[in-house]
């Protein structure tokens, strides 16, 4: 039955006609801390890019994806076995940390540097 | 939820990390940024500077050692002036040992080793204040000497970091860390009144705690049951061109 579905799978050229540009893929974005409000105890920086993830996963995972095998296995009990089972979601794969320089209440001065804070790659899972 | 402060939002996802944490640290909204200018901020300013980029990327040969620092103003001090040429602060900073979340690496006091007040040119020391015989000397820290490292030109960095562990660390509950300041009139200005009272207003010495997270990171995935393991090695591609 693998075989069928496979008939059916648009071949790699196909594959790009059209889908491409809705596929799951990085955004660029980009807030002000005064924007989440968070303006009053953060001092640096001014703007902050956490990006985000944003796009249909294709039925065939291509490597730029870094799906894991779950996600094909996913696929196929979507397709084969049980559509409410929902196909892969596009979210972030790999992160990038950022320094904050902010006052804490008490008036001390803080610098820390916060971990998983901008979204640098997507993939599907 | 548009238009709820972002305060009200944090408060309703306490569980995540970040949050927990921005719950901690953020003032509420309703308090306006805590008034923190002069030496302190200029100070943090030039570390975070010298530590990220203007998007706030951590830089890659920062040279700070940990992913905290945190500047501690003292409470608030009480200047005992002697008469004539010396003069005593001491020094009382608040220390919140959350040693859960975070192990402190280094503690250095920061300071103006040499400034002038009012024309007068004043030479300046931090000791440790103790109740009783106050002695007048750090216990030399394993990481190189207490011996203060001049920063920039006018800012001192006396590592005691062994002080703050052996005294206070360990220690449950808000603790004080009390040190004296000692300024010294310079040869050349003795015989006149220096208005010593200027001195506790002024932001002349403050605590740096360095610290590192001791969040295990997400655990670090289990290894595969061999099999799979073997198959992702070899195979890997195997499921991925029958599914095509």
């Amino acid at each position: 039955r693998a075989a069928i579905i496979a008939s059916k799978i648009p071949g790699p050229a196909q594959e790009h006609v059209g889908s491409e540009s809705n596929q799951c893929s990085l955004h660029h974005f980009q807030v002000s801390f005064h924007q989440l409000g968070w303006d009053h105890w953060i001092i640096a920086p001014n703007l902050y890019t956490p990006n985000y993830c944003k796009g249909a996963c294709p039925r065939v995972l291509h490597y730029g994806l870094n799906s894991p095998n779950h996600a094909i296995i996913q696929n196929l009990v979507n397709e084969l076995v049980d559509q409410n089972v929902p196909q892969p979601s596009c979210v972030p794969y790999k992160y990038a940390p950022i320094s904050i320089l902010l006052v804490e209440a008490n008036g001390s001065i803080l610098y820390k540097e916060y971990k998983d804070m901008i979204a640098q790659s997507c993939t599907c899972r | 939820k548009v238009g709820q402060p972002s305060t009200a939002l944090l408060a309703e996802a306490p569980t995540l990390p970040l949050i927990q944490e921005l719950l901690e640290e953020a003032p509420g909204k309703q308090q306006r940024k805590p008034q923190v200018q002069g030496h302190p901020m200029r100070y943090m300013l030039e570390l975070y500077q010298r530590s990220a980029d203007a998007h706030g990327h951590p830089r890659e040969n920062r040279t700070i050692g940990a992913t905290m620092v945190r500047l501690v103003r003292p409470l608030a001090n009480v200047a005992r002036t002697l008469r004539g040429p010396r003069h005593i602060q001491t020094l009382g900073f608040p220390l919140r040992p959350n040693w859960m979340a975070y192990q402190l690496i280094r503690a250095t006091m920061v300071y103006h080793h040499h400034f002038h007040l009012a024309g007068f040119h004043l030479s300046c020391h931090v000791e440790p204040w103790v109740q009783k015989n106050p002695s007048n000397h750090f216990p030399s820290s394993g990481r190189g000497s207490s011996k203060p490292s001049l920063l920039s030109k006018s800012w001192t960095e006396m590592d005691i970091t062994q002080h703050v562990q052996q005294r206070l660390w360990n220690h449950k509950g808000h603790r004080v860390l009390r040190l004296r300041f000692i300024c010294q009139q310079q040869k050349g200005s003795e015989g006149l009144e220096l208005p010593w009272h200027d001195m506790s207003s002024l932001d002349t010495a403050f605590l740096l705690l360095y610290f590192n997270d001791t969040h295990k990171s997400v655990q670090k995935a289990k290894l595969l049951p061999r099999g799979l393991e073997e198959f992702k090695k070899k195979d890997s591609s195997l499921l991925l061109q029958r599914a095509r």
